[in-house]
């Protein structure tokens, strides 16, 4: 037992240490800290290594109790087509997501259609015009610096009309304190919703993994302009652990959905828990 | 913020007849604590509030001589100092062309932050810049930059995305030299600073053209991986500047602390906006009261 104590204090100030290096936060890491030692008392973990088989279920459990039912998997259409939306700050890659989606859906035999709805950064529709050739997928643009909302017209009417089974719709990166940028955000679900009225069936997130405590406001903010409904949280091939992801998940009930693992159109996964959770502590 | 932290753990010590080892310890948890929320790396914080500590134990702090107003200043004067000098000035070549490489990870703003340097090179220096477009893998990095660089007036080199980017950078200097540019922008791709293939490309595009500047550009808004992605690229290129970018987001930059501590490089310019005006000087005062909150 005398043992025990010792693997206790200085195991759990490393674990916090880790876990706030991971960017789970303070607060967060303290709170985890808490109920895993509990857990690992409870368990009676005697070892370092049953320590930390104790802390990685007991994560994964947290993980799963702080979601009200949400669904994991993505929201498809009843019928007609369903639309994605993604949504972010610069840079987050939701144009690179969107280009793996739209080749995940294809290969499953669907009918994919994009929208470039981000008419102002440059080369921002040429960038998902490579994607959508590459993809085999068709893609509808507007003219530079016009108007985004027309675009996501445009894209809803063609995807009515010939039959798409999946439309993503990709926006320009916005930081979420611009509130003109937050409205034009809503503005376009807006249309979405007005041409098909369960749309968009789900509105994405991506977050970058390398994000640290902003990240929660952004989440905040883009929840309250366009009701997030997931994340993609990309980027998690690199060092960062975007452990802020369980933050989000403990205050505003939003899933990781998908991670991005690297720039090629293979690099999309699904969200795991286990192997989330076990990342953070690598 | 910051400020507000200590006032609060403050008011109690103000009451007391003197500061006790344990009144100074809970100071220093709350100036932690706004430090780690502000996105510091853990172990920078550690060092600085070490620091922190021991002048404030060596000061007047403990005989009770208003001790809130005291370590407030302590840590703004530490802070301040750590974060560098105002508004360094880009490292200027003997002979033409001034070669300055942008490098950092994916979609930290290296190709915007490229235009408004250029711009601003233009504006201040009537400096007739080239841009060597050395980005041959994100789908369409080539066009993006091009347009970046029509919108200020500044030529590009590419040689599209079937060439190795050491190659483009090689051409690239050669046509620099017959136009007598006096200031090349290479821009390059963004990578992971663990990816060994792709940090030994830049280490190559070093080797070649020996850059009086590497402006390691990153995001303000990274957390607790800045020092990694820092430590990574300094140690690889021998980084000459950071610029910090996104700066017009509500991101406490914390970020900018972390990379001062552990690289010592000077931050070089902040990136507020997606406009090519949106770059200015870095201000290390307003850097220390925005982390501080
Ligand atoms: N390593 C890695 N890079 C990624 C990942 N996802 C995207 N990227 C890269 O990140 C950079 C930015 O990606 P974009 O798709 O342009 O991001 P965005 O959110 O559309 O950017 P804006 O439209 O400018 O806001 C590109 O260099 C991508 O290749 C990922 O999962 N891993
Ligand atoms: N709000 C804001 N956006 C910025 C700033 N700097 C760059 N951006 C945006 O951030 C996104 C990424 O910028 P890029 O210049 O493409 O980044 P990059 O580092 O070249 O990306 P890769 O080449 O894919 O690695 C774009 O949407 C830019 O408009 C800034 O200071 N503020
Ligand atoms: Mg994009
Ligand atoms: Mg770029």
């Amino acid at each position: 037992l005398a043992n025990f104590r010792h693997v206790d204090e200085d195991f759990f100030d490393d674990l916090e240490d880790m876990l706030i290096e991971s960017d789970v936060g303070y607060d967060m890491a303290m709170k985890l800290s808490d109920e895993l030692r509990e857990e690992v008392k409870l368990e009676n973990a005697k070892s370092k290594q049953e320590a930390s088989n104790v802390i990685i279920e007991k994560m994964v459990d947290l993980y799963d109790a702080a979601g009200k039912d949400e669904k994991a998997d993505l929201n498809m259409a009843a019928t007609g087509p369903t639309v994605i939306m993604f949504v972010g700050v610069n840079g987050a890659g939701k144009t690179t997501t969107i280009g793996k989606m739209a080749a995940l859906f294809k290969k499953q035999g669907k009918k994919v259609l994009l929208a470039a709805a981000d008419t102002f950064r440059a080369g921002a529709t040429e960038q998902l015009v490579v994607w959508a050739k590459r993809d085999g997928v068709d893609i509808v643009t507007g003219p530079e610096n016009g108007d985004p909302a027309a675009v996501v017209f445009d894209a809803v009417q063609k995807a009515k009309k010939e039959d798409y089974d999946i439309l993503f719709v990709d926006t320009a990166g916005r930081l979420q304190n611009k509130v003109n940028l937050m409205k034009e955000l809503a503005k376009m679900k807006r249309i979405l919703t007005r041409e098909i009225p369960d749309a968009p069936h789900e509105v994405l997130l991506v977050l970058d993994a390398t994000t640290g405590q902003n990240a929660l406001n952004q989440a905040k903010l883009f929840k309250q302009s366009t009701d997030v409904t997931g994340i993609v949280l990309t980027k998690l091939d690199g060092t960062a652990r975007g452990g802020i992801v369980l933050a989000i998940r403990n205050e505003l009930h939003l899933p990781v959905k998908y991670v991005g693992l690297g720039e090629h159109v293979d690099d999309l996964q699904k969200f795991d828990a286990s192997d989330f959770v076990y990342g953070l502590f690598k | 913020g910051l400020t507000e932290r200590l006032q609060k753990a403050m008011e109690k010590l103000r009451r007391k007849p003197k500061v006790t080892e344990a009144d100074l310890r809970e100071t220093m948890r709350e100036i932690r604590l706004a430090l780690l929320e502000a996105d510091v790396n853990f172990a920078v914080v550690k060092d600085f509030v070490k620091k922190v500590r021991e002048q404030a134990a060596g000061a007047e702090v403990l005989k009770g001589l208003n001790p809130a107003q005291q370590i407030v200043k302590i840590v703004n004067v530490q802070l301040t100092e750590l974060m560098g000098e105002e508004a360094v000035p880009l490292n200027k070549a003997a002979h033409i062309p001034t070669v300055i490489m942008m490098v950092g990870l994916q979609g930290a703003g290296k190709t915007t932050t490229a235009g408004k340097l250029a711009l601003r090179l233009k504006n201040e220096n009537h400096a007739r810049p080239l841009f060597i477009a050395a980005d041959v893998y994100r789908p369409a990095a080539i066009t993006q930059l091009q347009q970046v660089a029509a919108q200020i007036d500044v030529p590009v080199f590419e040689k599209g995305t079937d060439e190795d980017p050491v190659e483009i950078v090689r051409q690239g200097m050669e046509v620099a030299k017959q136009n007598h540019n006096d200031y090349v922008i290479i821009d390059t791709a963004g990578r992971l600073q663990i990816d060994e293939q792709l940090m030994d490309e830049l280490a190559n595009i070093k080797e070649l053209v020996h850059p009086d500047e590497i402006l390691l550009v990153i995001d303000a808004m990274t957390g607790q991986n800045a020092v990694n992605t820092a430590q990574g690229f300094d140690d690889k290129l021998d980084i000459t500047g950071v610029v910090l970018t996104k700066l017009d987001g509500d991101t406490r930059g914390g970020a900018a602390m972390s990379i001062r501590a552990v690289t010592g490089k000077p931050i070089k310019f902040v990136g507020e906006g997606e406009k090519m005006e949106d770059l200015d000087v870095f201000h290390p005062d307003r850097m220390a009261s925005r982390i501080l909150g």
